[in-house]
């Protein structure tokens, strides 16, 4: 545990001060903790640039051990890059358009399904599969979408272009009286030039309230460079961390946010759609932590 | 990656962060770079070229250690592919039953998911891309029945090759760790002599060192005869496949390079290797 390792390495300083030496050795298990939790290098090393900076210069407490203290820095300090505890993320009030894009496999249609379960009472959502790859991704949707009572966008089922399914799905809701809109697409990576392509253009097709990247919590160290090329290529407003139930640390949290700067929305925690709950950035701290 | 004329410091410098941004995991990474300075000491090589080298040699080696099986016996094959949920069990079950069929196996599908929406059409949709039968029953129906019905369905068509996909389900899970298990039993007890069965954990490439908690705790619970590894046309590079040979001696039998029906690969170790250091 990193609460064991700090205190062997910190020890009982009699000093008045956490110590640039004292610092630098707890930062080096605190760095190791990071990694194991996958959080990506380049991530942990600026955290830790940014922690060591406010562990030096915190004036040793009576009160609290000097582990409990360092600790406390580091804790604080993720909290804040988190998204800082009491930040309650919300959906814009009136009519609502939603853009959900991801890596193949990371829980976007089920996600589209658990963002309408969560919120029926304050919107009448459309969902829409642009998915026209995947087999059967537009049936697991329309499946979906019935379990969470909310309506589908049953002639997207016909069509085979997603530009097309989105620019009837936008007329169809707003002839249809639905106030929230979410589009499912396919799973695409950075890498792939055409799909990227792809989802730039359907961005522009409908004024999105919200884009959300929805990630996988057990993601490894590319994610920050999968997530990186999204943002830069469409702006995203949000991130959504799926499959929290699994045991994974979800050092890719930390890596999501610290490379866009964007909220973390929602947390997925499980394959029900009623396994979906508000982000805390304390919880999943001390998980990063360990 | 690896930049010529260096100091030993700044190889292995540069080492260690190749392997940690290539998910081997910071625990796994130092347990291989000690063995490997262990080496290098006890053979006197010296100098940051020399040690790259002779490091590339030593992961070549590394991963040579075990051979991925050959799916094939007098009898009947049969293939179960288990894993977290998403990690492309169902598009790899359609890639393999697709390669078998064109190598003139009687390959059988089994949708043994019947619990997430869509699962069997998914499946279903494979099977008509590989020009496969498929067994499949309602949505909600016990996965044990549809493994036995296919079983029982294979035999009596005289099928060599039955190819079972179950449902997404993490590892600490453990109602559902049992429920693999169940079907794991289920098709033990429909072997002959002369059938082979072999159980394959699929992980997903981008995801980080769970990949690995994944196959230690599927392997505890049901013994794995191999990996395949898909997603390997992201960013990503796999590097959960070290562990998986060097810890727990498991076989990479396949990677996944696409979406497509042809995007199934045997999986070559020296390649591999290389494409870390790329
Ligand atoms: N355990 C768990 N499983 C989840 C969670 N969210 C999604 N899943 C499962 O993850 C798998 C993939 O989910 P999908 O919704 O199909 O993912 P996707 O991103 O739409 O996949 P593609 O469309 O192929 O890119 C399914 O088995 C889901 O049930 C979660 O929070 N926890
Ligand atoms: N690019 C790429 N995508 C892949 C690969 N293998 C699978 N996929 C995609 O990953 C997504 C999930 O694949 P599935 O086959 O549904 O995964 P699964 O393990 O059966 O998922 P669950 O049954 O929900 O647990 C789909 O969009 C697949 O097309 C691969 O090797 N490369
Ligand atoms: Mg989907
Ligand atoms: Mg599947």
């Amino acid at each position: 545990q990193l609460t064991a390792r700090i205190s062997g390495i910190l020890g009982s300083f009699g000093n008045k001060k956490l110590t640039e030496s004292n610092v630098r050795d707890g930062m080096r298990e605190v760095r190791l903790a990071l990694l194991e939790a996958d959080v990506a290098v380049k991530v942990v090393d600026d955290f830790i640039e940014n922690a060591t900076a406010k562990a030096l210069g915190e004036e040793i407490l009576r009160s609290v051990s000097p582990t409990q203290q360092f600790i406390k820095v580091i804790y604080d300090e993720l909290v804040r890059v988190m998204g800082g505890a009491g930040q309650q993320f919300s959906l814009r009030k009136g009519k609502l358009n939603i853009l959900l894009c991801g890596l193949q496999g990371s829980g976007k249609t089920t996600t589209a399904a658990k963002i309408a379960l969560m919120h029926k009472k304050q919107y009448r959502f459309l969902l829409v599969s642009a998915d026209t790859y995947r087999p059967a991704a537009m049936e697991q949707l329309r499946i979906l979408a019935g379990q969470a009572g909310v309506g589908f966008f049953e002639q997207g089922m016909k069509l085979n272009n997603p530009i097309e399914i989105v620019r009837k799905a936008r007329s169809f809701a707003d002839e249809n009286g639905y106030n929230g809109l979410i589009i499912d697409t396919a799973g695409r990576m950075e890498v792939d030039d055409a799909m990227m392509k792809e989802i730039q253009q359907i961005s522009k097709l409908v004024k999105f309230d919200e884009t959300f990247f929805v990630a996988d919590a057990t993601a490894g160290q590319s994610i920050v460079q999968t997530v990186s090329a999204f943002h830069a290529q469409f702006n995203l407003t949000g991130l959504v961390l799926t499959k929290f139930d699994s045991d994974t640390r979800g050092g890719a949290a930390l890596s999501v946010k610290a490379v866009t700067g964007k909220p973390i929305a929602w947390v997925g925690t499980g394959e029900k759609l009623e396994d979906f709950e508000i982000f805390y950035p304390e919880r999943i701290a001390s998980r990063i932590l360990g | 990656l690896f930049r010529s004329r260096k100091t030993e410091k700044e190889f292995y410098d540069e080492l260690e962060e190749i392997l940690v941004t290539s998910d081997v995991g910071v625990t796994v990474t130092r347990s291989i770079v000690d063995s490997f300075r262990e080496l290098a000491g006890r053979q006197a090589i010296t100098g940051g070229e020399a040690l790259q080298s002779a490091f590339v040699a030593f992961l070549e080696q590394l991963v040579s250690r075990v051979v991925a099986p050959e799916i094939g016996g007098p009898g009947m094959s049969v293939l179960m592919l288990l894993g977290v949920n998403g990690s492309g069990k169902t598009t790899t079950a359609g890639k393999l039953a697709r390669s078998a069929a064109e190598s003139g196996r009687s390959v059988l599908l089994a949708a043994a998911d019947t619990f997430r929406a869509a699962a069997a059409d998914q499946l279903a949709e494979w099977s008509t891309r590989a020009g496969v039968p498929l067994v499949r029953q309602q949505a909600g129906a016990d996965p044990g029945a549809v493994v036995y019905d296919a079983l029982d369905a294979a035999r009596a068509r005289k099928h060599d090759l039955v190819i079972v996909d179950t449902a997404g389900r993490f590892h600490n899970r453990e109602n559902l760790v049992r429920e693999l298990q169940k079907i794991d039993k289920i098709v033990r007890s429909k072997l002959a002599e002369g059938d082979r069965y072999y159980r394959m954990i699929v992980l997903d490439a981008t995801a980080g060192t769970n990949a690995f908690t994944q196959a230690r705790s599927f392997h505890e619970a049901v013994p794995l005869d191999a990996a395949i590894v898909t997603k390997l046309d992201s960013s990503a590079r796999g590097g959960v496949i070290l562990p998986l040979i060097a810890d727990l001696g498991l076989p990479v039998f396949r990677i996944g390079v696409g979406e497509g029906v042809d995007d199934l690969v045997p999986f070559e170790g020296t390649a591999w290797v290389h494409s870390l250091f790329e």
